[in-house]
């Protein structure tokens, strides 16, 4: 799954996500990233969230508005990512999932569960003053 | 960091952040810029969990699901289950620029896909039909059943609901879920 936030100059926020969900489906399952709110959500007011991982996990925390509320109530990017893993974390704490979070004004982070064989989290960015896109890593909380 | 533009996604997926930077440095829109990114990602099959191709059903079947969001009019287009088409985030944008809904879902949103002028395509490939062979072949192992008989931890379906006590031991789904298999 690719979940993606993009902000221009005048900070406007879009967001998006494609997948082929998880294999061996049973025929008629959706995941997270269709659904607003959850694979992601923007509000160039604030800024933007996408989501990664357990699907049919994660859907019912709704992370990426967690994250972009979180954002809207004060959190820089990387601390709105974290609350809103941690909110899965406290009912599911074996969760596979991550979130990107970036604002309005071009801070960004991300946040992941640790879990065994999910110790750190890795996501691209492109951002003004590269001449190419870049690895960042994230170790998971 | 507080550096603008900026585009930024998920998993080490470099050529999608590429194309959507590019728009961008065009002058073009945030949503051209997602959609592009997320196109290019579909073309690449990034890691196989994006596009064609990849993680096929119990059916063998690989259906996509892609959406987009405007955020500063909190448009949408989304669709789920697509079928036949391979530009799912395109399909996305179609429906949030072309309809005054916000998901279409299954056979229906293939037929608007169509109408719409994606082009009908199979979503098979001779890498998917391998991983659906050998998880036939394994006996439908991993899968996402539960409660049900045949015991599906051991058998492949077609599974009835179990009607004695339910088994709380069996594994979390999320153990299925990795960095090889997400959303």
């Amino acid at each position: 799954t690719i979940g993606m936030i993009a902000i221009d100059k005048a900070g406007n926020v879009a967001v998006g996500t494609s997948t082929n969900g998880a294999t061996h489906k049973i025929p008629g399952r959706v995941g997270d990233s269709p659904i607003p709110g959850a694979g992601a959500y923007a509000d160039s007011v604030v800024g933007g969230a996408a989501a990664t991982g357990d699907g049919d996990i994660m859907m019912r925390f709704l992370p990426s508005y967690q994250a972009v509320e979180y954002m809207r109530m004060g959190s820089d990017p990387t601390a709105a990512c974290q609350k809103a893993i941690g909110r899965i974390q406290k009912y599911f704490p074996n969760f596979f999932g991550a979130v990107i979070c970036a604002n309005s004004t071009g801070s960004y982070g991300a946040a992941c569960n640790k879990i065994p064989g999910f110790k750190e989290f890795h996501f691209t960015v492109f951002r003004m003053g590269l001449s190419k896109p870049i690895d960042e890593v994230v170790i998971c909380i | 960091k507080a550096e603008l533009p900026l585009v930024i996604n998920t998993w080490p997926f470099r050529n999608a952040t590429e194309a959507a930077w590019r728009v961008l440095e065009a002058g073009g829109s945030v949503l051209d810029a997602v959609e592009k990114g997320c196109a290019q990602c579909e073309i690449d099959q990034c890691d196989g969990s994006v596009g064609y191709g990849g993680s096929p059903d119990e059916n063998g079947e690989t259906t996509l699901d892609a959406m987009i969001m405007n955020g500063n009019t909190m448009e949408i287009g989304a669709v789920a289950q697509l079928r036949r088409i391979k530009n799912a985030i395109g399909v996305a944008r179609a429906v949030m620029e072309h309809t005054k809904h916000t998901f279409l879902v299954g056979e229906s949103a293939s037929l608007f896909a169509e109408s719409m002028g994606f082009m009908r395509e199979d979503l098979t490939t001779n890498h998917s039909r391998s991983i659906h062979s050998k998880w036939l072949d394994q006996s439908c192992q991993p899968n996402y059943w539960k409660n049900v008989v045949p015991d599906a931890s051991k058998s492949c379906g077609p599974y009835h609901p179990f009607k004695g006590v339910k088994n709380e031991k069996q594994s979390p789904l999320q153990q299925k879920i990795n960095v090889h298999n997400h959303d």
